[in-house]
């Protein structure tokens, strides 16, 4: 039977020259780990709700991406996790905002869709909805990486600064 | 941001997305990632759809949503409608990328900066990746 799958990494102004072959290479190397997931629950005939997630998992855990493990800081200096997931069939979906300690955001909005009667469900009360469903729960810590929080102290810094476009600061 | 959208051997289209949003978020801040019709849309025999960028500019496009509509209601060809939906979240000073599925497993990417790691895999094609 035909299957397909894509994913995304995030996107940004990413110059060549800021890009080293060595970072590069990691980088397609996270990408194809996550595509080797996804193809081999597509290519054994399982459901594409179940690839995306397994795909987004092994996104999750790897710290080169901003999500999971590897995710940015906010302006207080904490992780906070979004994520969603919608099954095509059935026009389920489910979503989580502002999680703090579920290693894996993305199933933790699977178990909003399949073992809860909302769509959305945030913070605190979402993280114990995580626990509550067995998933797994780390120390906030687990999330931060170097590489991003010497970009919070970059931001940081540049905060009051003259001709610093504060556009993704306010949305 | 991260994201996936897939095609399955019974035909349905699924999508996920997951992110820690923007460095130095205000507080509260939520952006289009776990917003349904906007960072993540899957509807069986239209499209699917993940984002990522400048959330906020998404959610005011609706930009799931949009690439969906695009197919589903004026016919457009999955790149076509992921062209023209990115264009509209550049037109209100948006950033960032997508990718996205037709109902066939046919993969669409968009995009109006000049990186998104992405890649693709089917039971045709074999696996590719791609940055710039």
């Amino acid at each position: 039977g035909k299957w397909s799958l894509a994913i995304h990494g995030g996107a940004g102004v990413i110059d060549r020259g800021d890009l080293t072959p060595e970072k590069e290479a990691l980088y397609r190397q996270g990408l194809n780990e996550a595509l080797a997931v996804g193809q081999a629950v597509l290519a054994r005939g399982g459901a594409a709700v179940d690839a995306v997630e397994a795909t987004v998992k092994v996104l999750e855990d790897n710290p080169l991406f901003n999500a999971g493990r590897g995710a940015v800081f906010a302006a207080d200096g904490k992780n906070y996790l979004d994520a969603s997931i919608m099954d095509g069939a059935t026009l389920k979906a489910g979503a989580v905002a502002s999680l703090t300690t579920t290693k894996h955001p993305v199933s933790a909005a699977r178990a909003v869709m399949d073992k809860s009667r909302h769509v959305l469900l945030t913070g605190q009360g979402a993280d114990q909805f995580a626990a509550e469903q067995g998933l797994e729960q780390v120390d906030p810590s687990y999330f931060r990486t170097e590489a991003r929080w010497e970009a919070y102290l970059k931001w940081k810094a540049s905060q009051g600064l003259s001709g610093v476009d504060d556009t993704h600061k306010y949305g | 941001t991260v994201g996936a959208v897939a095609l399955d051997q019974d035909g349905h289209l699924a999508a996920a997305t997951s992110t820690g949003g923007l460095t130095g978020k205000m507080w509260g801040r939520i952006g289009d990632s776990p917003l349904i019709g906007s960072g993540t849309i899957a509807i069986d025999g239209q499209c699917a759809v993940s984002g990522t960028g400048t959330g906020e500019y998404f959610i005011r496009q609706n930009a799931g949503r949009q690439v969906c509509d695009r197919v589903h209601w004026n016919d457009e060809g999955i790149q076509s409608a992921a062209d023209a939906t990115m264009a509209e979240v550049g037109r209100i000073g948006g950033d960032g990328g997508l990718i996205s599925m037709d109902k066939d497993g046919k993969v669409a990417f968009a995009l109006n900066v000049s990186g998104m790691y992405r890649g693709s895999v089917s039971s045709e094609t074999v696996a590719k990746t791609a940055i710039y």
